[in-house]
């Protein structure tokens, strides 16, 4: 396992969008005439009839990301852009994540010790990210440093 | 680049849970106790002071993922668990979803076209998983498949 952390990234959440087909489309097809890649993309369940899809993007691309998803939101009718370039993203690479249940609990447990709020979660199979504020982040990575060595 | 699909998933999300440090390591603790490893979870941006959090299990945890999580929000004072076992899980492989932004927008565009519906997204940078529902998931998987044999 590898701890990885990146703090030239800016998290952007599209809030509130009709949760109907082709709504995620229609968005990253718009940053994509940008060039504007996304790093991590999340979308949670919905609540009520609209949710909200969040990303990441490298701090260059933040302007760009919430001037094309400003247009998307008044076009969609959605409630807003929310963004913050105060942000550090660590994963946890290599961890069994599907087979091991010990391997989230333990990182969350590690980031709880130091006080970190997590802001953010995206896992798979092999990979855990977890997006907290910039000045929890160098804490959050030594911690976790120690507890996967 | 491949599309993977897995039906043997069900999804679970504890809504509306405090947005402070300690409350996901207690829910993936009181999981890992249980022996219930989670496929892949999912946290967006926080709305007011509280936060959703969804995850996958396969189908045989579900049962016990719910008891877990029902405590949970009673310990946590969260305001609820929803789930559903009638889903697809559906992951494109090896694509370069950080460096190539046309990636998502056309995965995302395949969907739209067959008026598949996403319900939780999640992506790192070599992977995209969409949730579907399951009656959509086998026309997405073929529609997918022909998009990026
Ligand atoms: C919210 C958004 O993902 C929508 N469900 C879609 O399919 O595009
Ligand atoms: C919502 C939950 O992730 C919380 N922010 C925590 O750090 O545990």
């Amino acid at each position: 396992m590898k701890v990885v952390s990146d703090s030239e990234v800016a998290k952007v959440a599209v809030l509130g969008v009709p949760d109907t087909p082709g709504i995620a489309a229609s968005l990253f097809s718009a940053l994509a005439d940008r060039g504007v890649a996304a790093e991590m993309i999340v979308q949670s369940v919905m609540r009520g009839q609209v949710n909200d899809i969040a990303f990441l993007v490298c701090k260059e691309h933040l302007g760009e990301a919430i001037d094309v998803c400003r247009r998307a939101v008044r076009q969609m009718g959605a409630q807003g852009v929310a963004f913050d370039a105060e942000i550090g993203k660590i994963t946890l690479e290599g961890a069994d994540v599907a087979g091991d249940p010990g391997i989230p609990a333990r990182m969350f447990s590690v980031l709880a010790g130091e006080s970190v709020n997590i802001d953010m979660i995206s896992s798979t199979e092999m990979n855990i990210t977890c997006v907290v504020s910039l000045i929890d982040s160098v804490r959050a990575v030594k911690a976790l440093e120690r507890a996967f060595p």
